[in-house]
């Protein structure tokens, strides 16, 4: 992997989107990563749909939660995703109204990337924004910084967040991955969360995933 | 509420009669305390100890209290068939021209066990979280922080009963705060958020998507790991 990387100076990530009061996050991450899979192979950056997934994805649970693994299944078989501006974003579920002719992207797959940081840096490098789930433990009075809690108060097996990672690269010899929230620009470095990277804090490392767009 | 001179609470045993003056903040700080449950569950006030200082904005108590809950009899509710608990809690309630508030609540099982803390386990540290003595100082402080943070994230509440109930959940949102930061090992600052007002559950609940560790979900192949570029 390269010593640093960052998808949002090649324009490969939309602006922090807010996901208000719902646990949609599962939504936000796997859309985030579909907008950085498109943006490399097609060379577009649309801002995607978390809200088609919110009314569409029956396997998923709208804002009580969800995971990436089925929201990916749901793209696949709904036909793609339309943006955002045709399939605005409400907060809450709603009836489905997804219309195949808006779909603007669509993927071919999905897969699940390794636990090995290195290979996970090298991966982001070549192939793009990685969709992954964290413990979110102190996130909610996170200001700014790399993050690096102790491990048994931020332990890999209760993960309770999804989010995106969108680059890598160390502050002051400090090592970090640089992630994408969906809680607003109001919170956190502008809305982005800053964790220690090869450690396997907070459980970073373990549900690592992107969608196949060919 | 009763108010035995006899504590059972293990640690209150030396308690003596509370001061008459006492009496009406700790009922204040009990009806906080019960707020929102239903008659048959709310907590029963059975000592208290305590002292009162003069502020500028009025009168400062602070209050260490027995309280015992109920048994819980619901099987629906309970997690676990368990007798009364006792608790002990500080309260710390700011008097203002006869109108109180509560700046403060802090509560534990009398029978908790703390580790002693050299070894780094989860209930050590969750222990370490969840307790510890804040000075009189800092909730007065605090009391002006949160009027910030009221302005800031542009907050308003149902009722005074609310807003009291929010400061309560903010000044102990500071403390936690402040010990995640003293126990970070990165760079990190820790402090006031859009969701200081939260309690950690309201968070929880709100924010987070519990299925992330209840399902596997479904298994996807594993990439190709990326060659040397």
């Amino acid at each position: 992997a390269p010593p640093e990387w960052d998808w949002r100076n090649k324009g490969a990530v939309t602006n922090v989107k807010n996901q208000g009061m719902c646990g949609s996050c599962w939504a936000f991450s796997v859309t985030g990563n579909v907008e950085g899979q498109w943006f490399l192979k097609q060379g577009t950056l649309l801002s995607l749909s978390e809200q088609e997934l919110l009314d569409c994805d029956k396997m998923d649970k709208a804002c009580l939660g969800g995971l990436p693994s089925n929201a990916y299944s749901a793209i696949k078989n709904l036909g793609g995703l339309e943006t955002e501006e045709d399939y605005s974003y409400q907060g809450q579920m709603q009836a489905c109204n997804f219309s195949a002719e808006k779909a603007k992207v669509y993927i071919n797959d999905s897969v699940e990337l390794s636990h090995n940081e290195q290979k996970l840096a090298a991966w982001l490098a070549k192939k793009g924004p990685i969709s992954v789930a964290i413990n979110a433990f102190g996130m909610q009075f996170y200001r700014h910084g790399i993050s690096r809690p102790l491990r048994p108060l931020c332990t890999p097996w209760l993960i309770d967040h999804a989010v995106l990672i969108v680059g890598y690269g160390n502050r002051s010899d400090i090592p970090f991955w640089a992630i994408k929230n969906s809680w607003g620009t109001d919170w956190g470095e502008q809305g982005y969360y800053y964790l220690h990277r090869g450690s396997g804090a907070c459980g970073v490392n373990t549900m690592a995933s992107s969608a196949v767009v060919e | 509420a009763p108010a035995p001179t006899k504590p059972r609470g293990a640690g209150a045993e030396a308690w003596g009669p509370p001061s008459p003056a006492l009496l009406e903040p700790a009922r204040f700080a009990l009806e906080m305390y019960n707020r929102d449950r239903a008659p048959g569950t709310q907590a029963v006030l059975r000592a208290v100890r305590g002292r009162v200082r003069q502020a500028d904005q009025g009168s400062l108590y602070s209050l260490e209290a027995s309280l015992e809950e109920p048994p819980c009899n619901d099987p629906t509710v309970c997690q676990l068939p368990v007798s009364k608990k006792t608790l002990l809690c500080s309260f710390e309630i700011l008097d203002e021209l006869g109108k109180h508030m509560l700046l403060r609540r802090d509560c534990s099982p009398v029978d908790t066990k703390v580790t002693d803390g050299k070894n780094q386990t989860l209930s050590s540290v969750i222990s370490l979280l969840n307790k510890g003595p804040l000075s009189k100082d800092f909730s007065m402080q605090m009391l002006s922080v949160f009027k910030n943070f009221l302005t800031t994230y542009n907050r308003t509440y149902e009722s005074k009963e609310e807003t009291q109930w929010r400061l309560s959940i903010f000044i102990n949102n500071m403390v936690r705060a402040q010990k995640i930061q003293a126990l970070d090992q990165g760079t990190a600052r820790y402090g006031i958020t859009k969701f200081s007002d939260l309690t950690e559950e309201e968070f929880r609940t709100i924010y987070l998507n519990p299925l992330l560790r209840e399902d596997p979900g479904k298994k996807m192949r594993v990439a190709k790991p990326v060659g040397d570029p």
